[in-house]
């Protein structure tokens, strides 16, 4: 089971849509400063939901969708795919590509924006997500996620803190 | 559930020493449970002793040194309990030059049963990955990337002219 | 005391809009503050805009756009009120090469008028400037110093092998 | 004015007496990690007296003493001199260079040892270091130190931390 493509439309600096192909093995991402890297990091985690919207750089889910940039006009929608190959099942579904779709819409209701999750298209739930993703340990809280300025985290963390990343292995 | 606590920092441990004297040419490291009889009660310490220096509380290393015991316990952890896929973002900004090549060795080798993605910066860990993707961005604030795959060993010129100088 | 605070932003303000541009190549800042009225009861924000993007908060920059700003903030009050001496430790980390190169272009100006310590494992920095000190440690743990003076524009085969490669 | 000279003994990884001269204009440090970079950092702000120890990564002044390393003896002080060229008297001492020292020696008293502060040779206190380098911008909590990982610290901090900044300096 591997990464296979990073789908983005209208998430934070990724005005469009495009696709990230991910090969296996090794890659590297590299680019100016503020060019979108760390975006690619928040796309992914804003699929695998982590519990705080702190940890994408946003104050509100509607921070992540395209502002617009200088002068262009704003958009009204952000949606990330995560596709997978699934050959060898680790993900508990029959299917050789599972993919994990998230997208906030905005809206005039009271919370400003409705957040919808689709599997291959169907619709479902962040806790189904998770549920899927857990089988392949893949969890947004999990030690395999470094953010940015988080490397030295792991060693000025208390001790408590870090006995709990192996309490969640065992 | 003690039980299997005990198991698993026992396994991660043995790992640990091993990637850490790698990584630091030298170095001894080790994991110790506060409270070994309840080791719920008490938290998990680690020791690190960089090669030529005596045994210290991580909190006393440089930032290049907490760096590195970072990154050994997380490959040890991965050797005991495999993920899929691994994204770390510019891990390597404390680095000086050699522990910077050392660490994108071990990841590159680590690869190898992996997928590891990497945002970095620096010309000597873009040298040693499969595929590198460029990511640009207009006068407009729209981000963009270019993709180069089966890089193999890069050549000098091969690696995009925005990356470090 | 009031009058004192407000004289002291203006002048940092002229100082610090000119500076971001410069070192982000036609960037837009500046600093307001939260109560205009009772200064003391409020904070100091700042904005910035990175060339082509819309006004931000500063929370939303990356992380090497948050570096530029704050090296702006100090290079604007310096300009203010000047200090006799500056010690920066790796504030280059987060920088690409392009803006890395820039800021030591900057200091290399204001190291004119008043002396620059830094502290940096980056080539394009170590180029910049006018005295090299290496810092190695023994086997034994024992720190020592090599010092190279009046570098001038270094040679690329002048800069210690121990930076970054 | 200017730095001249950093004169150090068995501090932190200087197990030995040394001394490291300043020339005036843009000076770099450069070395691999865990050489010794940041303890020079340390070593200023150690005579400079900032508020609390933990801004120089020891939580008591004797884990500021050179612990032997791998196989020495740990040493039983610790000192640090810092010449400043004062020809323009911005310090107000009627001399050309201004040393000031700080000794950190161990002591089988109840703290554990004794602290020693020198102006040119005669005894001080840190109060008076304070007072003399305030005349020339020297604070140990000034923003023209800014120590390794601070960088961002600046943009990070709260606007009413950020306001004192500028209190300061009117
Ligand atoms: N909703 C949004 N719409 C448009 N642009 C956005 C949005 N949210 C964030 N951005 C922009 O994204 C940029 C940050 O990108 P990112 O953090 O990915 O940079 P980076 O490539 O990681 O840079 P660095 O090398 O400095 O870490 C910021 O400049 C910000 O203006
Ligand atoms: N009292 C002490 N006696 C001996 N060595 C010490 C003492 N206190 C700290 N050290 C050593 O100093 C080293 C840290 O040095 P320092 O932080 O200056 O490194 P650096 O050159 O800044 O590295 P980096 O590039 O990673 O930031 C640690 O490895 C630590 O072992
Ligand atoms: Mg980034
Ligand atoms: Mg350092």
């Amino acid at each position: 089971m591997h990464l296979e493509k990073v789908r983005m439309e209208n998430f934070k600096s990724f005005g469009k849509e495009m696709e990230i192909p991910f090969k296996e093995g090794y890659t590297n991402i590299t680019g100016p400063n503020g060019s979108g890297k760390s975006n690619i990091v928040d796309a992914i985690l804003f699929v695998l939901g982590p519990k705080s919207s702190k940890e994408i750089r946003a104050s509100r889910l509607t921070d992540l969708i395209y502002n617009g940039g200088k002068n262009g006009s704003p958009a009204d929608h952000c949606k990330i795919s995560l596709v997978f190959e699934n050959e060898d099942r680790t993900i508990p579904l029959d299917e050789d590509k599972v993919t994990f779709t998230r997208k906030v819409q905005l809206s005039d209701n009271q919370q400003g924006y409705n957040s919808y999750f689709f599997v291959n298209g169907r619709r479902s739930t962040l806790y189904e997500f998770q549920d899927l993703l857990a089988h392949g340990r893949i969890s947004p809280d999990g030690y395999n996620i470094v953010q940015q300025g988080d490397i030295s985290r792991i060693v000025e963390m208390g001790p408590t803190e870090r006995r709990r990343i192996l309490d969640e292995i065992s | 559930k003690k039980g299997g606590l005990l198991k698993v920092c026992d396994g991660i441990n043995d790992n640990f020493g091993e990637v850490y004297e790698e990584l630091s040419n030298g170095g001894e490291a080790h994991l110790e449970l506060e409270n070994n009889e309840d080791p719920f009660e008490g938290g998990l310490i680690i020791k690190a002793r960089p090669p030529g220096k005596k045994v210290h509380l991580v909190d006393a290393l440089s930032g290049g040194e907490k760096s590195l015991v970072s990154m050994a316990f997380i490959f040890s952890i991965q050797m005991y309990d495999p993920s899929p896929f691994y994204l770390l973002d510019e891990i390597d900004q404390n680095l000086d030059g050699l522990n910077a090549e050392n660490v994108a060795e071990m990841i590159s080798r680590n690869a190898e049963t992996a997928q590891f993605i990497q945002i970095s910066l620096r010309k000597v860990t873009l040298k040693k990955s499969d595929h590198i993707i460029g990511v640009t961005i207009n006068d407009k604030g729209i981000s963009d990337v270019i993709m180069k795959v089966n890089i193999g060993q890069t050549k000098e010129t091969d690696i995009p002219e925005f990356s470090e100088v």
